[in-house]
């Protein structure tokens, strides 16, 4: 999907940074 | 029956009773006290004092201490509800239990929303969703031209801003989540429903006598 078809904020929820589930990755 | 007596004189400074927790959030006791597992590899990853860093934060998320995020930031600063620049373990499990699949999708949608209100005035602003828009830029591959960084502005509060004044409140930002149900995948963690079967070590270190589920 081209970036300039999602919304913003579809694009900031790709970060890793707001990726928790790694939290639970020994 | 499950009958709970805690033990005593077990527990570091700042642990809260895994019994007391489970009673004010979506985990079991066994799920508590897996998170404690989880909780003791984090807050000893730099400094083993029973609290989490912002540093031991970074480290466990990017599995790099260097590394500075934006968002990671954010999401420490509303996980240290007690704003004393550290996460306690009663913090972790109250933050986490908002990301369990089973939690309300009220509470998943004003977390988001503290989340992007990144200066906390109770409104999203469209330079706040551009400051966030450029670390996401920043930290991927991806490369925007600025025009199409306000095209994607634009587009977005037109959508989002109903009121047309250049920022979200609370009810648009609802309204606009129940039309784009997709920006809230990033609040739910399905590990959380397994978390005992991932720290199955909780079994020998439990406080609990008898484990309910």
């Amino acid at each position: 999907v081209a970036p300039v078809t999602m919304n913003a904020f579809e694009l900031i929820s790709t970060s890793q940074g707001l990726n928790l589930s790694t939290l639970f990755e020994k | 029956m499950g009958c709970f007596h805690s033990k005593v004189a077990r527990q570091p400074p700042g642990h809260e009773d895994p019994v007391v927790l489970a009673s004010q959030t979506a985990f079991s006791v066994s799920e508590v006290e897996a998170l404690y597992e989880l909780f003791k590899m984090i807050s000893s990853s730099v400094v083993d004092d029973g609290l989490i860093s912002k540093e031991e934060f970074q480290l466990a998320l990017f599995k790099n201490r260097k590394k500075e995020n934006l968002f990671a930031n954010r999401i420490f600063d509303l996980f240290d509800v007690k704003q004393k620049g550290v996460i306690d373990f009663g913090d972790f499990v109250r933050s986490l239990n908002v990301f369990h699949p089973n939690a309300p999708q009220e509470d998943k949608i004003n977390f988001a929303f503290k989340l992007y209100d990144l200066d906390s005035t109770g409104f999203i602003e469209r330079q706040e969703v551009k400051q966030m828009l450029i670390a996401l830029l920043c930290e991927s591959e991806m490369k925007l031209a600025d025009e199409t960084i306000e095209i994607i502005l634009d587009k977005t509060f037109i959508e989002a801003d109903v009121d047309q004044d250049g920022k979200i409140d609370k009810s648009e930002w609802q309204n606009f989540v129940s039309r784009n149900p997709s920006l809230l995948k990033i609040m739910t963690l399905p590990y959380l429903r397994d978390i005992t079967t991932t720290f199955p070590s909780f079994v020998f270190n439990s406080e609990v006598d008898e484990i309910a589920t």
